[in-house]
């Protein structure tokens, strides 16, 4: 059950990590430059695709979603390498009446790993079983954060069904939704 | 099998983007610091400790090992975040006759996760399969090196029997007795 040990390795590794101090570089970050980040959502927003078919360039995969600036860097020692940098990517979003969300957007990384395993045969799994998978991943990832304490209120995971999505506005839509919801 | 999952996720998300870059981080450092690492060993020196014990700073670990300096950044979109950071340090490792010798070196961060697993009761496993599943880690990460192309020579893995440790040299020693059979 890859999934799981995905899962873990997400919070273990990183979410447990950077959470705690996102508040923290969201305050730096609108003190230099002029955002309405602050006064909007100040989670770190996690997409979750079902396909698990991750883009790295946001701003590629719908034209309302643009690159604004990254946060702070956080740099931090871990397993020997020194300084090893966090840092997370601010992205405006905008609405169908072109006005423009600030948030904290990324992909959930570790999909990136169950996508390139489904193709790998030796591996141990398929295509057939990645939609399982990336389900198993959203719903371990859900129980841990809930349970703790120090990530709570720091973050808003987002599982997208991106099957057969004709919509070029998908992305920007089920964010604004998610965003809107939260308030 | 965690430990499945996890030897991909650092294959997929580490090391296939990072070891094909390394040769020309080590030319770039080498061109501006005085340093012996090109001449000596232009791998990464991976510590995999059997107990899954990892410490941040390893200096402290053996004080015959100092850090030097870190390799250039790399900078790759991923994910959504723009321009995630990759880095790299370099150590100095003292033999018995105080000659140092320069390398790159870091332990397999993944082994964090498992020993924190081993620890949280709602994650699934404990101590006694620990070991184990470190053993799981290290020969699929071998078989998966192996068979890369793209990282062939440009790592080398040193499992490490820490139980029962009296020798505060023990790291230092088993590196460089690790470096020289590669020589
Ligand atoms: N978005 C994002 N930004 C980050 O900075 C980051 N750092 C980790 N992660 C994800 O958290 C989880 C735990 O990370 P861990 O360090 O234990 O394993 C990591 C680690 O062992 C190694 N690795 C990745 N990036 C680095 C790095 N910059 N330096 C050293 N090791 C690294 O390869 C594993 C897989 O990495 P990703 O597949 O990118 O996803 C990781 C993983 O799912 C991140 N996710």
């Amino acid at each position: 059950n890859v999934a799981h040990g995905l899962a873990w390795s997400f919070y273990i590794g990183y979410l447990r990590l950077v959470l705690p101090r996102l508040d923290d570089s969201i305050t730096a970050f609108c003190a230099t430059k002029t955002s309405s980040l602050g006064r909007g959502s100040r989670k770190l927003i996690i997409l979750i695709p079902l396909n698990a078919n991750i883009s790295h360039k946001l701003n590629e995969e719908d034209d309302r979603i643009l690159f604004c600036d990254n946060l702070p860097n956080n740099e931090i020692d871990r397993a020997g390498v020194r300084g090893r940098v966090y840092k997370h990517s601010v992205y405006s979003v905008f609405d169908e009446h072109k006005k423009a969300h600030e948030c904290v957007l990324e992909y959930a990384t570790p999909l990136l790993t169950l996508h390139s395993m489904s193709q790998e045969s030796s591996a141990g799994f398929g295509e057939p079983e990645r939609r399982q998978q990336v389900l198993l991943f959203f719903r371990t990832l859900q129980d841990i954060l809930e349970n703790s304490l120090e990530c709570r209120n720091h973050y808003k995971l987002i599982l997208l069904n991106v099957e057969h999505e004709e919509d070029p506005h998908f992305l920007s839509k089920a964010i604004l939704r998610n965003l809107q919801q939260q308030e």
